[in-house]
């Protein structure tokens, strides 16, 4: 094996032309940029490939490549978009796209509603439910009674399930959340207002002369 | 807030997993 590789190791916003990214998402063209300073981070934090793949996107959220986490791997499925076991900096900007606080509020529920449909079938069925519950007791090491977690089950059906089949549809959904706005709180990322900021470095890499605003 | 009191997925999105935030931090 020679000492060269001859894959590309990193991918710049370039190859994704940021214009483009901007005028078809809520960034800027500076924005963009800065995203990628933020997406070279993570995605050479394991192995410098210019790719996020599940380990380094679970390091990024938890600080610790080992932790499995199954809403952490979710996410991770539907941000990558072009079902390649990674990430690339076009699905990384689309995706964070709709944790804008300016992205429309139906593309949040329609991601809010896909992340809990573990298993794609279109539903959010009661066994999905509560295989999160129980993950999510695990992680807060919160032990609950089996009985308790049908209770919480049964009211949370009786609230969201309309039509009493037993599986929360996207309309049941829709229904669901603007009744109970909080549950999309986790879908809006302030920080992606002051992404220039956080990441100025942007400006000593970026092709653009002047700010697109 | 008492679990039982809670919908199901108000418990659920307080999962770390989901909390985004956290890639903004170095």
């Amino acid at each position: 094996m020679g000492c060269f590789n001859s894959k590309p190791t990193r991918q710049s916003p370039g190859q994704v032309d940021p214009v483009v990214l901007a005028s078809q998402t809520a960034f800027t063209v500076s924005e963009v940029e800065a995203l990628f300073e933020l997406f070279k981070s993570i995605s050479s934090s394991v192995v410098d490939d210019g790719l996020i793949s599940k380990e380094e996107f679970q390091l990024a959220i938890f600080k610790n490549r080992k932790k499995e986490n199954i809403f952490a791997n979710r996410i991770f499925d539907l941000f990558d978009v072009k079902r390649k076991g990674v990430i690339d900096f076009d699905d990384f900007v689309r995706s964070l796209n709709v944790f804008h606080p300016n992205a429309p509020l139906e593309d949040k529920i329609d991601f809010s509603f896909r992340l809990y449909d573990l298993d794609s079938t279109g539903f959010i069925e009661r066994q999905e439910v509560k295989q999160m519950l129980i993950a999510l007791l695990c992680e807060s090491e919160m032990k609950l009674a089996d009985e308790v977690i049908e209770t919480i089950i049964d009211k949370t059906f009786m609230d969201a399930d309309l039509n009493k089949d037993e599986k929360i549809d996207i309309v049941e959904w829709q229904n669901f959340v603007s009744k109970n706005p909080s549950l999309l709180k986790i879908m809006t990322l302030p920080y992606l207002r002051d992404i220039t900021t956080s990441f100025p470095s942007f400006v000593f890499n970026s092709n653009v002369d002047e700010i697109a605003a | 807030v008492e679990p039982v009191t809670m919908n199901a997925f108000e418990l659920i999105s307080t999962s770390q997993g989901l909390n985004l935030r956290s890639l903004f931090e170095k």
